[in-house]
């Protein structure tokens, strides 16, 4: 579909594997 | 009821950090109400980012680019140009998701002028990159192939082989 095709662009990956450690510490 | 805060904040980044998302997302709710009882600006900043986040990995894609929007407001007026910078990617990347690829290329281009004027050459290589792909779903392969080109410059000098 259009979404699966919108979450498989490369840079998106990329970006959600970076995010997926990513917080903003206290 | 500070520390409550704060406690609220780091329980909230465990959460994600685990995976549970949804509990994540009610911590941080519960930070954000005291960063706005104390008037904690920076904490409210980190509180939307946290949220906004912890929305894409559920899928909530709407949600999370209203939280990106609220954190992008308080960095602008925290004049923190590397949060702000942060944002408009994520906030790019975001409508990418809703394919929202003229949106999505508003803000890559906020955060390649912003990387551009902070010196970072991985974010402009980052916003050249998400900024060819966006191109490339809109059909405008010329521009699409000068973001690559410029992409492609930057990884060469930065060493990124991938």
């Amino acid at each position: 579909s259009k979404r699966m095709h919108a979450i498989q662009v490369d840079s998106v990956q990329r970006w959600m594997e970076d995010l997926r450690h990513m917080t903003e510490v206290e | 009821r500070a520390a409550q805060g704060r406690t609220c904040g780091n329980l909230g980044n465990t959460h994600y950090l685990l995976g549970n998302f949804r509990s994540a997302v009610s911590s941080h709710q519960q930070r954000l109400l005291i960063a706005k009882e104390f008037g904690d600006r920076p904490a409210e900043r980190r509180a939307y980012c946290n949220l906004g986040n912890a929305y894409i990995f559920l899928g909530e894609f709407d949600k999370a680019a209203e939280h990106y929007k609220r954190a992008l407001q308080l960095a602008r007026q925290l004049k923190d140009r590397a949060v702000e910078a942060q944002t408009c990617y994520s906030l790019g990347n975001t409508y990418t998701l809703l394919q929202d690829y003229e949106r999505a290329i508003d803000y890559h281009l906020k955060h390649l002028i912003i990387a551009q004027d902070l010196n970072d050459r991985i974010g402009e290589g980052r916003a050249c990159w998400s900024l060819g792909n966006a191109h490339t779903a809109l059909g405008n392969h010329d521009q699409a192939m000068q973001f690559a080109e410029r992409h492609l410059e930057i990884s060469k000098e930065t060493g990124d082989r991938s």
